[in-house]
C-alpha cells in the first residue's frame, strides 16, 4: 500500500528526505 | 490425443495456452531485467520502459480484487493457538517485522494475520517530531516527494501521473478544493489558495512487513472524502516504476481539507494484497466492495450545518489503516 501527500506551502517549504529512504511514523518529513 | 473424446482436447488446450503463454512472457521479462543488469554494469543509463497498453490491461484483467478479498478472507480464519507462532514467525522471517515495537510481543494474542497485521505499536517506539509542521503519517521508503509541476505527480522518478485524475474533478459547490477546470494547470492553481504558494507531494511505500497503520501527518482539517474504487494491483517501487499512473489505476481514498499554509491532502492507496482502507472518523467508507462501475468515485462531505469546520485531526493523531483483503 501506498500513502500520498498533496499540499500546498510557500515556496520555502522544505523536505528532510532523500529518495528511496527509510521513514517511520513520527519523522519529520519537512517544514519551512 | 488421437483417442481423447474431442471435448477432453479442447478442455486441455486453454490450460495448455495458458501456461506456455505465461511462461513465455515471465521468460520474457526475465531476458529484459538481465540485459538492463549488464547495462547497468557497463554504466549505461537505462531508459525506463514503462508497460504498454496492452501489458497495463492484461495486468489490469486479473482478477485482483478478489484475489484481495479470499486473501482477506483466508487471513480472517481464527487459528489454533498452537499453530499462531509458527505461522506469524514465518511471516516476520520473511518480511522483517520487529515485534520488539508492538504493543503487544505474545504471537498467541493474534487471533489471526489480520489482527497481527493490524497490531499496534507501543506508543514510545515512535515519538512525534514537534520541531517539523509535517511529518511522516506511517512507516514506510520514501519512493519521490518534492514540488508539483504542470499538474503531473511523480509517482517514482521519471514516472508521474496525473494530478486531476488522482484527485478527481469535482461536483460539490460547497468544496473549494475541486473545481471542474479547463485546463489542468488552472486545476492546480485553483488548488493553491494562497498568493506565492506551491503544491507539493510525497509518496510513501508500505511494505508488507511495516505497521500499516497511518497518522496525521500535520495539524489540519478534513473536510471532504472521495473515495474511488479501483483496481488492486501491486505498488511495490518495481510496478511503480512500469505502470504509468498507476495510483490513477488503483482503489483509494482522497482526504482533503486546509492547514494553517492552505489546501492539504492525504491518500491512502490500496494495492493486491490490502485491499481494505480504513477511516476511524468515517463509518461510512466501505472499500474494495464485490461490484463498483468503473471510473466512479463516491463523495462525502464531513462539513455539515452543525459542524462547519470538518473533522480536526492533530499532528500525529491515529487516522486509520490498512487491511489484508
Amino acid at each position: 500500500s501506498t500513502i500520498v501527500l498533496i499540499f500546498e506551502a510557500p515556496k520555502d517549504f522544505n523536505f528532510h528526505l532523500k529518495p528511496g529512504q527509510k521513514i517511520r511514523f513520527g519523522e519529520a518529513l519537512g517544514s519551512l | 490425443l488421437h483417442t481423447a473424446p474431442v471435448v477432453r482436447t479442447f478442455r486441455l488446450r486453454p490450460f495448455h495456452f495458458l501456461v506456455a503463454t505465461g511462461g513465455g512472457y515471465a521468460g520474457y521479462r526475465q531476458y529484459e531485467k538481465y540485459k538492463e543488469e549488464q547495462l547497468e554494469k557497463m554504466g549505461i543509463e537505462i531508459p525506463i520502459k514503462l508497460a504498454s497498453k496492452w501489458e497495463v490491461s492484461l495486468y489490469k484483467s486479473v482478477p485482483t480484487r478478489l484475489l484481495s478479498r479470499a486473501w482477506g478472507r483466508l487471513n480472517q480464519v481464527e487459528l489454533p493457538t498452537w499453530l499462531r507462532k509458527p505461522v506469524y514467525s514465518l511471516y516476520i522471517w520473511t518480511f522483517g517485522v520487529n515485534m520488539k515495537e508492538a504493543a503487544v510481543e505474545d504471537l498467541h494474542h493474534y487471533r489471526n494475520l489480520s489482527e497481527f497485521f493490524r497490531r499496534k505499536l507501543k506508543p514510545q517506539s515512535r515519538p512525534v517530531c514537534c520541531y517539523h509542521s509535517v511529518i511522516s503519517p506511517s512507516d514506510g521508503k520514501i519512493l519521490n516527494f518534492g514540488q508539483v509541476k504542470n499538474c503531473e505527480v511523480e509517482q517514482v522518478k521519471g514516472v508521474t501521473y496525473s494530478l486531476e485524475s488522482f484527485l478527481g474533478p469535482c461536483t460539490s459547490t460547497e468544496d473549494v478544493q475541486f473545481s471542474q477546470t479547463s485546463s489542468c494547470n488552472s486545476f492546480q492553481n485553483q488548488l493553491v489558495t494562497k498568493e506565492g504558494n506551491e503544491l507539493y507531494h510525497c509518496v510513501i511505500y508500505l511494505a508488507p512487513g511495516d505497521y500499516h497503520c497511518f497518522h496525521s501527518p500535520t495539524d489540519w482539517r478534513v473536510s471532504h472524502r472521495r473515495h474511488f474504487p479501483g483496481s488492486l494491483m501491486s505498488v511495490n517501487p518495481g510496478v511503480a516504476r512500469w505502470i504509468k499512473e498507476l495510483f490513477c489505476h488503483n482503489e483509494r481514498v482522497v482526504l482533503t481539507g486546509d492547514w494553517k499554509h492552505g489546501f492539504f491532502s492525504l491518500t491512502a492507496v490500496g494495492a493486491t494484497n490490502v485491499g481494505s482502507i480504513r477511516i476511524y472518523f468515517d463509518r461510512d467508507l466501505h472499500t474494495n466492495s464485490p461490484c463498483y462501475s468503473k471510473g466512479s468515485y463516491n463523495d462525502f462531505s464531513f462539513i455539515t450545518n452543525n459542524n462547519k469546520e470538518g473533522i480536526p485531526m492533530r499532528k500525529g493523531e491515529h487516522l486509520g489503516e490498512f487491511n489484508l483483503g
